[in-house]
């Protein structure tokens, strides 16, 4: 753990005395290693790195009985106070219906998402409604239909060679029509160095104007979560984050790494394939996930 | 460009700023630098480009040793059971595979086996289709073991070349999705002797460390004989594979480089590890 490999470092150091500014500094080294291998973004480690050691510095740790038991507190609560708010609330004004938008990477988790946000909707008594904007994927608009089916939620979906932008307006139309008040738009994965794609994307967006769109990003991505998080927010200017398959054992940095280089909060996590595995995001559990 | 009587902080820095955003992880990109060093000390090379061609061959003879084709069996069927995490590319990367396959000449037949989630059976159908290929499949919620006997009946009987299983995504964390992987190979082991012949777990390109404890998780379930690094036409490097090769001796064969069945390549370590400095 990161409190033992401190308290090692730490233990070296005393031998030849008080801790100094120095030895805070190599302390840190343990940090910067506990970061990498919970896959936070290189730049990220760096720059979080330099503020904690100036905290480390300036709230006396090197006076401190235990001082890695104060460093692993400050890294804690530093991590905390970057990847927060709580999250779980979603702009329902401006817009009617509400549209929410799920954007990511291949196989990150966004049909399933749909499926697990209506069931979250309907619980907070809203009429959720699905648009299948995938028509790429074999069977992807059979996959949300299947799902909308096991909740009671209607789906619309073209199956005629439309484009999404489209799609997507119509289905936005048609909810409207029958006065369901969210609409969830489930799009294809795509890279975010496919200039067509992320375009197409921008296209969606431009035609159904949605309140919320959400980046929906695999929880044991490394470090080219940085990449396309970057990507996907200077396209789309990303509403919240919604970061999946949690219950897996990855320590999940990339967390971090999108909340810095975004600026945009994470507001829930995917936790299991169950529609009902779906929960709010806490920063003070991600902090602690990170650390190990 | 000489670097002088030691190495430059800066190319140092650098290089290893590369490595970690490769996804390499620190305890590995930290033994690289070490054997970078080591190498500038005997003077293997005295420039920044002798840097890099020295440490391209290094990197990629590390990930050679166990360079072995897809496995054949000899008038018989060739099992192949395809695992691994929720969405990395099994689906797509038989669909890919099945077309290599055919393209060569062989006989497939695919079995369904992800039974579990919402219209996979009707994904691998439509893959089937358009490889021309027959699927073993049964309603959605059968068993997969049930599944996985009927397709290597039907491989024996219509004496196909490969049959390739598809299987659903599952956390190695679930420790009862990891008994039913267990249980399916031994189905498959029951039916056709020696099966599976190839085990292969598909890693998605854009995993960070934890696909470190996926290859040793899944290895310890069903004994792994290749991998396969899906979705390389991204920015993600994979670098991650220097560490799983650290714990788990298993090859990489094949990478995936897009989601079409074409996108599909045999393993090259030197074309790897000069695609991860590009
Ligand atoms: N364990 C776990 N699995 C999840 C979670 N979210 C999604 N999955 C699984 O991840 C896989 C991919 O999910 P999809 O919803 O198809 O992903 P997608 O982003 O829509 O994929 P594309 O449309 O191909 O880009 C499926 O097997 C899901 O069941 C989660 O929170 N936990
Ligand atoms: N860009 C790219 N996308 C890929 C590649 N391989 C697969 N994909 C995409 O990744 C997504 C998930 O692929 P699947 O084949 O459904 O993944 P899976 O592992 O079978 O998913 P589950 O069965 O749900 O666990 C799909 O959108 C694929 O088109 C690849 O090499 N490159
Ligand atoms: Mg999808
Ligand atoms: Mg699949």
């Amino acid at each position: 753990s990161l409190t033992k490999n401190l308290q090692g470092a730490f233990s070296f150091f005393r031998k030849r005395g008080h801790l100094t500014e120095d030895n805070i500094k190599e302390g840190m080294r343990e940090v910067r290693k506990a970061l990498l291998e919970a896959d936070v973004n290189i730049k990220v480690v760096k720059d979080f790195i330099k503020k904690v050691t100036e905290r480390a510095i300036g709230e006396d740790t090197l006076k401190s009985v235990r001082p890695e038991q104060q460093i692993v507190k400050i890294v804690q609560d530093e991590l905390e106070e970057l990847m927060g708010p709580v999250g779980g609330y979603i702009n329902f004004s401006g817009g009617s219906p509400t549209v929410i938008m799920m954007a990511g990477l291949q196989g990150s988790g966004k049909t399933t998402t749909c499926a697990k946000m209506c069931k979250y909707l309907v619980k907070k008594g809203k009429k959720p409604f699905l648009v299948a904007a995938d028509l790429q994927r074999p069977a992807a608009i059979d996959q949300l239909e299947v799902l909308g089916k096991d909740l009671g939620i209607p789906v619309y979906s073209e199956r005629d060679g439309g484009r999404a932008p489209k799609v997507c307006q119509r289905g936005v139309k048609e909810a409207q029509r029958l006065g369901m008040d969210v609409v969830i738009l489930d799009t294809a994965g795509r890279l975010h160095v496919d200039e067509a794609l992320m375009e197409e994307l921008q296209e969606i967006r431009d035609k159904t104007k949605p309140q919320e769109t959400f980046l929906v990003c695999d929880a044991m991505t490394g470090q080219d979560a940085v990449q396309s998080a970057r990507e996907f927010n200077s396209r789309l200017e990303l509403s919240g984050v919604i970061l999946t398959k949690l219950d897996g054992d990855a320590r999940g940095g990339a967390a971090l790494s999108i909340k810095t280089v975004t600026g945009k909060p994470i507001k829930f996590v995917g936790v299991g394939e169950k529609t009902s595995d779906f929960d709010e995001f806490h920063p003070d559990r991600m902090a602690s996930r990170i650390l190990g | 460009l000489s670097m002088g009587r030691k190495l430059d902080e800066d190319l140092l820095d650098d290089l290893e700023e590369k490595l970690l955003t490769a996804d390499m992880g620190p305890t590995t990109a930290m033994s690289v630098m070490d054997s970078v060093k080591d190498a500038y000390k005997k003077k293997e090379f005295e420039d920044p480009e002798g840097l890099y061609e020295h440490l391209k061959r290094d990197l990629a003879s590390r990930l050679q040793q166990n360079v072995t084709p897809l496995a054949s069996v000899e008038g018989g069927v060739t099992v192949i059971l395809v695992v691994g995490v929720n969405g990395t590319g099994k689906t797509t990367s038989i669909a890919k595979l099945t077309h290599l396959l055919t393209s060569e000449g062989k006989k497939v037949l695919l079995a369904a086996c992800d039974t579990f989630r919402a219209a996979a059976v009707e994904q691998l159908d439509l893959w089937a289709t358009r490889t021309g290929v027959e699927i073993v499949k049964h309603s959605s919620g059968a068993d997969p073991a049930a599944v996985a006997f009927d397709a290597a009946e039907a491989a024996v009987a219509r004496k196909v070349d490969y049959l390739i299983v598809d299987t659903a995504g599952r956390l190695h964390t679930k420790e009862n999705l990891m008994k039913e992987l267990e249980k399916i190979g031994k189905v498959l082991r029951g039916k056709i002797d020696t099966a599976p012949h190839e085990v292969l777990l598909v890693l998605d390109a854009t995993t960070g460390q934890n696909a470190i404890i996926q290859a040793q998780a899944f290895n310890e379930s069903v004994p792994l004989t290749g991998l396969i690094l899906s979705k390389l036409d991204g920015t993600a490097k994979a670098g991650v594979i220097f560490g799983i090769q650290n714990e788990v001796d298993v090859p990489v064969k094949f990478i995936g480089l897009g989601e079409k069945q074409e996108d599909l390549e045999r393993f090259s370590a030197p074309q790897f590890v000069e695609a991860m400095f590009e």
